[in-house]
């Protein structure tokens, strides 16, 4: 995945199975960001999988004054790359179980 | 306690906690 900058890990063990899972969050490089970054330390939320959208929670993110608006995307990005890491991983488990 | 917990509007809860220093180096 690309250097975005900001960080997210599984906030918890991925038992394969739940659609919601916990993930945390933070800024490795305030450098690659757009807009002024206020110091807030990392940022733990619930993402569901199969019903989520994760620019929809960046965005949520910014509202709740977290980000600045420029770094929507930004943001949006680095979710979307764990949360397909962390699919690819539930696939590909799978696929070793059959 | 460090941790402090932020509710967006749609509901969402967003836990703050201090970013550990080792992951900060690790890269």
């Amino acid at each position: 995945a690309e250097d975005t900058g900001v960080r997210v890990e599984l906030a918890e063990e991925d038992d394969g199975k739940k659609a919601s899972i916990a993930l945390k969050l933070w800024v490795e490089d305030h450098k690659k960001l757009k807009g002024k970054y206020k110091e807030t330390g990392a940022i733990e939320f619930t993402f569901d999988l199969e019903k989520e959208v994760p620019e929809i929670v960046a965005q949520e993110m910014v509202e709740s004054g977290f980000f600045h608006e420029s770094d929507a995307k930004t943001v949006g990005k680095s979710i979307r790359d764990r949360v397909a890491l962390i699919k690819w991983r539930r696939e590909r488990t799978v696929s070793a179980a059959v | 306690s460090a941790t402090a917990q932020v509710v967006h509007s749609a509901g969402r809860k967003f836990i703050v906690s201090p970013v550990p220093e080792a992951r900060l180096k690790e890269q």
